[in-house]
């Protein structure tokens, strides 16, 4: 999902 | 994780730190605006709730306790520090930022992946983040000079959103999963400069856009900065005082 790739980002 | 982005994260610590060491070493706070640091502090705290909870990497969680640190530093010199607070320009920092945060948390109530209150609270802290420096961008419009502190802090947060987008553009290219937002967010973004950059219409069109998805927060946030970039430079260019139109 889509907030699942950005989690890994600050 | 790529080279935008950790140029990302580079530039976006140095905006935070850059901002914080000069209000604590020259004791002023001139054509800072409080709402955009009392709102990123927001976005921070609502982002970062699993800092302790969930442990991507040391790197990572150094960061978020930094962004954290440094933003509530700022605006606790701010709010309580006697010498900085005097230079706080109260008069013409008057955005009402509940205006910004009521629209963000409803959108996010409304719109997001899983109704968990990790979730909602993240997707909240990503709308938030992309209409975060409009006040300072109104403030900067109103006290219509820019000194070097506020200029140079809104020039990285900038140049952090633009290398967040290669970021994405990159990933997008090489992780085979991502998803294929580069054909909407694209077209909206060229709707977006149609509208002109009076910031107004900015607000109501990035909260409008923001319903579409966490991506598209992170592209309004980066055009919101494309006017304020084509100043910079231009006035860095001829070498004159910035000031910005109404």
């Amino acid at each position: 999902e889509d907030s699942e790739l950005l989690k890994d980002e600050l | 994780m790529n080279v935008f982005r950790l140029a990302g994260d580079m530039t976006h610590l140095i905006s935070v730190l850059v901002l914080l060491l000069k209000i604590h070493t020259i004791k002023s706070c001139a054509g800072v605006s409080l709402k955009t640091q009392e709102l990123y502090a927001l976005v921070f705290s609502t982002r970062y709730l699993d800092i302790f909870t969930d442990f991507t990497s040391l790197y990572n969680t150094v960061m978020k306790l930094i962004f954290l640190g440094s933003s509530f530093s700022i605006v606790w010199y701010m709010r309580h520090h006697k010498l900085v607070q005097r230079s706080y320009d109260k008069d013409h920092d008057t955005f009402r930022h509940q205006f910004l945060v009521l629209p963000c948390l409803i959108l996010a109530l409304l719109i997001h992946e899983q109704f968990t209150f990790k979730e909602v609270m993240w997707t909240f802290s990503i709308y938030l983040e992309a209409v975060a420096i409009l006040p300072q961008l109104v403030l900067l419009q109103r006290t219509r000079n820019i000194d070097n502190l506020t200029g140079q802090y809104v020039f990285f947060l900038g140049a952090y959103r633009s290398l967040y987008i290669l970021n994405w553009i990159y990933r997008y290219f090489t992780e085979p999963h991502y998803v294929h937002w580069i054909s909407t967010t694209s077209m909206f973004c060229v709707v977006l400069f149609c509208f002109g950059f009076t910031i107004f219409k900015w607000y109501l069109i990035s909260v409008l856009l923001l319903t579409l998805s966490a991506w598209m927060s992170g592209f309004v946030q980066t055009l919101l900065y494309a006017d304020f970039f084509y100043y910079y430079i231009n006035s860095w260019k001829n070498n004159v005082k910035l000031t910005l139109q109404a």
